[in-house]
């Protein structure tokens, strides 16, 4: 149940951060982020580099959603 | 060990990107 409650967060803030539907997330889309959220540019950038795991500048739902399973679960630790 | 501090900060930053999230969405500051 906790997994499920996980992956729909992480598709939730997928689509937060795919607001054109293109089902991956571009650096761009990150840096759109920076308006609506208290983070500065540079830390978006950090933010983006952590989760490219892969580093071919774009973002699949797999790869935000292990990278939010990582913070997701380490919060609900004791 | 420089690679750990790199992770322990990515891990800082994503948490406070997706603490930022969690506020937006759930309203509270």
């Amino acid at each position: 149940p906790e997994e499920l409650a996980m992956r729909r967060k992480a598709q939730e803030f997928f689509q937060t951060c795919d607001v054109e539907g293109k089902g991956f997330i571009a650096r761009t889309d990150m840096q759109r982020l920076h308006k609506e959220l208290p983070l500065s540019l540079e830390e978006l950038e950090h933010v983006f580099d952590a989760l490219d795991a892969d580093g071919n500048g774009s973002l699949t739902p797999e790869e935000f959603t292990t990278g939010f399973s990582r913070f997701f679960f380490s919060q609900n630790q004791p | 060990d420089p690679n750990m501090k790199a992770g322990a900060t990515s891990e800082g930053v994503l948490a406070n990107f997706f603490n930022s999230l969690l506020s937006k969405k759930t309203g509270s500051p």
